[in-house]
């Protein structure tokens, strides 16, 4: 695992408690704000389930700490997007909070119904530039949800043990995480 | 003369930003493939080469090998220095836009 330069991170009292949004105005049409909700929601609570920090959506764009779009080429951030594949999407360092999406690409929520060849998982990218937002930075573990490139049609969500160390040596252990069942899940794939 | 076949090896499908990456398949220190300053841009993009003072040129220099074997190590390639069948895929795949620099990488043993 790896962080950005000088380890930041969100500094806030213990258990951190963030809020996040989507835009109103920069979402796609082809898959319903619920879908995309439900797979926010399940990414964010992969991250809370070994740290001690909450997510929670609000409809306050402007003041939540975490902002969710997507976007289309230039949008302004000086990093745009470049159309179908290529760069999905990226995230700033904390406590920025910016969460952007190429608009470009095939979002899926279910390869099932996707036949497009170029479709990309959005749980998959959701997970890790909420990595980002974090404090986590690349890294060089290919199994990690923080490795920096993801193959259209693939799914890659479930956080690994590089992840989990690297996330919990800046946050801390949810009391709840036991490091046992994220090894039983990682020899049950490695067997498999 | 037949073009290799490349099917096998590169199998992902890649975005018009990227898509004629391949064709610097195996090249190494020392060669000058036209178009090769595209993949210094990207390179530099990603935190593997410093801003330039001036454009890139087409050749494959001391400079952008230490860049290649910066990035095969930072990607878990095996590390050869030179544009691989491997790494020229990892480079096509579609990917996070933020940088793969300034940062410190930690080590995690399995």
């Amino acid at each position: 695992f790896a962080y950005f330069n000088g380890k930041p991170r969100w500094l806030r009292a213990s258990p951190l408690k963030l809020t996040y949004a989507f835009s109103l105005y920069n979402m796609i049409d082809y898959l319903s704000l619920s879908e995309i909700r439900a797979v926010f929601r399940r990414s964010f609570s992969r991250w809370e389930s070994v740290i001690p920090v909450s997510f929670t959506e609000t409809r306050d764009y402007q003041s939540a700490d975490i902002r969710i779009g997507f976007y289309l080429g230039d949008h302004g951030d000086g990093q745009p997007f470049d159309g179908v594949l290529g760069v999905l999407a990226h995230a700033f360092s904390p406590e920025n909070g910016r969460l952007h999406l190429d608009a470009a690409e095939t979002w899926a929520v279910d390869f099932q119904s996707v036949k497009s060849k170029v479709a990309v998982d959005l749980e998959s990218v959701a997970t890790h530039e909420i990595g980002h937002i974090l404090g986590l930075a690349h890294t060089s573990v290919k199994e990690a949800i923080m490795y920096p490139s993801l193959s259209p049609r693939t799914k890659k969500s479930d956080l690994k043990l590089d992840d989990v160390r690297g996330i919990q040596a800046l946050y801390g252990s949810n009391p709840n995480f036991k490091f046992s069942s994220l090894m039983e899940s990682e020899n049950s794939l490695n067997k498999a | 003369r037949t073009a290799p076949d490349l099917s096998t090896v590169i199998t992902v499908v890649h975005n018009a930003t990227w898509h004629d990456f391949d064709r610097f398949i195996d090249a190494g220190k020392g060669s000058h493939v036209n178009g090769m300053s595209e993949l210094k841009k990207y390179f530099n993009r990603f935190g593997y080469l410093p801003i330039p003072d001036k454009n890139f040129t087409d050749m494959f220099d001391a400079q952008f090998e230490s860049a290649v074997i910066l990035y095969q190590r930072n990607l878990g390639l095996p590390v050869t220095g030179f544009l691989d069948s491997d790494t020229i895929s990892t480079i096509m795949s579609p990917r996070c836009g933020m940088s793969d620099a300034s940062h410190s990488l930690h080590t995690t043993r399995h």
